[in-house]
């Protein structure tokens, strides 16, 4: 039991920063994770720390709310390495980001597109228009309250953004 | 592997039987505030094995379509997701999971074969798909804890995905 | 004691439903808060409901997101009348809405410019450009990390957004 | 009454001393994630009397430019709100709010006279503002929560306004 505990920490631990790296797409960015009390590693926790691009190392709720987004989603891709599930749902997770962050997560997420599928759910076009299909949800009135249907709309037929420029 | 499409029956908001997909490698899911966006990945949740508590709801007979609001459409409600993975010759094969409600309890389905939970289970697993560790379902509103759970719990988390 | 606590309830259970219809601006909306225990009132506590416009009643907990942000907008506005402070801050609480509900809740806030003022931070445009004023904050970076720098731009220099179609 | 400007001294992500303003009825923050704006959220919340966990930081001499990372630049930071408001003749007079840190303690002053909390909160309430009931100031991440309290919560919520 400790054995595999351990593994996953080292493994984790190992591919954190990189990630948030990544994500952030900036070289100075600092992500780590640390075993409170390295002679019995399960009694006082793992703590997880991250230094966003251009500041200084400060405790983890000295950062906004975009800052805590990004250092959560890099904590979730690099725990999903361990041992990656064929696919990912995330519901709103751009809501406290800007749209150079949008940008940034949209993009670390095509170009996982070999490895890994993702399903997102999105309220800003920013973040929806990079997607390679959307699924549309809209409520009709029923008698017991809404129903929801659905429509699908294949985006790779179209060109890409660039291209749609007038 | 990946999930290719879902079909939902009776399911919270979505009355009826309805087949979504396919899915793509990078697909969003869109519409207006209370269409239905996160029911449908309680529908995703529920078929994987989720626990109501996670899909909003006290007991899974409240799942069923109109059933908050005390008038169920019917006495049973299904989710099926068809997942596709390349075999060893690298032909791309189909598996259909299945979960339904009946009254107040669930019955497992792979490929149309009842099955146990544990069975049910086991066989997510050889695909990497492990409900209880969650850790490639994130709802809303929750992402932001992620990054701030106090170390203790970070190691409750890291309990469950070794 | 109780007699004012009473009076700020009663006051507010008033409110609440107007306020709520007109936040969503649907007849159909519904908000009531009522008391637990009328012999007690002070022992079981008060509750909240909404019926979200075209749906029926049910539990709080069936709402959305964006709907749960409307409900308690409309709590908020109502319980302010009781004591109407001068301002109001909002910090980004149009983080789960759409753009159809971001429109109403912008254009309320734009009806009661004459009786209160609002401080409002957003990430989105379809928010932030129905303000009279913008101010901008941007980092400039530092020897101990960032430093906020701010501009401020007055809107209501330039026409209306219809005016603004080409 | 309303708020028309804002002047802040080595407050948190704010070096040296920064005007903000003028107010409008309907102003918006806007910048990018990390760039200041709830800090300046919590500049007005901190002008008004807010006690320090609601801005983040567990001492007041956090605040200062600098702190959390053991660099502050000064021994003291200040905030100052200009809040304008029509006096019985109909015209506009002003009004200046001040508080300032030093080291780990704060002060009050009304149009740059010293007075005691209490006469600076009692002040305040001449104007509708009561800091501890909140009424006014919903802080990121924070609103859907307002809906969903529970019934004894809610009554807690009641008996700060009142
Ligand atoms: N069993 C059920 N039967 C019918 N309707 C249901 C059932 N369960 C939930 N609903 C309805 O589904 C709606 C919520 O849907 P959902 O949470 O998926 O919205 P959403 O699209 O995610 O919206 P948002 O963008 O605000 O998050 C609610 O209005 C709720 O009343
Ligand atoms: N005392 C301080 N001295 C210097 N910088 C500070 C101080 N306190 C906080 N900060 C910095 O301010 C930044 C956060 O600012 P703030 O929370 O206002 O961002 P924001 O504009 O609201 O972003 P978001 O859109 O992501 O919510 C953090 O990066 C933090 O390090
Ligand atoms: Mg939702
Ligand atoms: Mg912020």
């Amino acid at each position: 039991r400790r054995g595999t505990l351990m593994d996953c920490f080292n493994f984790v631990a190992e591919k954190i920063d990189e990630t948030y790296k990544f994500i952030s797409r900036n070289p100075g960015a600092q992500a780590y994770l640390s075993v409170e009390n390295p002679d019995e590693p399960f009694l006082d926790g793992i703590s997880y720390n991250c230094v966003a691009p251009g500041k200084r190392f400060r405790p983890m709720d000295n950062l906004s709310g975009g800052e805590k987004t990004i250092a959560a989603l890099a904590l979730i891709f690099a725990v999903h390495a361990y041992r990656p599930s064929p696919f990912f749902v995330l519901d709103e997770v751009d809501a406290a980001l800007d749209n150079t962050n949008i940008g940034k997560v949209a993009d670390y997420i095509k170009g996982r597109r070999e490895d890994l599928q993702c399903i997102v759910i999105s309220l800003k076009e920013e973040f929806y228009s990079k997607a390679d299909a959307l699924i549309g949800i809209y409520a009709k009135q029923g008698r017991t309250g809404i129903q929801s249907q659905v429509m699908t709309f294949d985006l790779t037929q179209y060109e890409d953004d660039a291209s749609q420029e007038i | 592997g990946f999930l290719e499409y879902l079909e939902i029956e009776d399911f919270k908001s979505y009355k009826g039987k309805i087949k979504v997909g396919p899915f793509h490698k990078f697909t969003a899911i869109i519409g207006p505030n209370g269409s239905g966006k996160s029911n449908l990945m309680d529908a995703i949740s529920f078929v994987l094995g989720e626990k109501s508590s996670n899909m909003r709801v006290s007991r899974v007979s409240q799942l069923i379509h109109g059933a908050p609001v005390g008038e169920p459409v019917a006495n049973t409600a299904r989710v099926s997701a068809l997942i596709k993975m390349e075999n060893e010759e690298g032909h791309l094969e189909s598996i259909e999971f299945m979960r339904v409600i009946k009254d107040n309890s669930t019955h497992f389905y792979i490929d149309d074969c009842s099955v146990s939970a544990a069975d049910y289970r086991s066989k997510l697993e050889t695909f990497n798909i492990f409900i209880n560790s969650k850790n490639f379902l994130v709802y809303q509103g929750k992402v932001e804890e992620i990054a701030m759970k106090n170390p203790k719990e970070r190691m409750t988390m890291f309990e469950e995905i070794s």
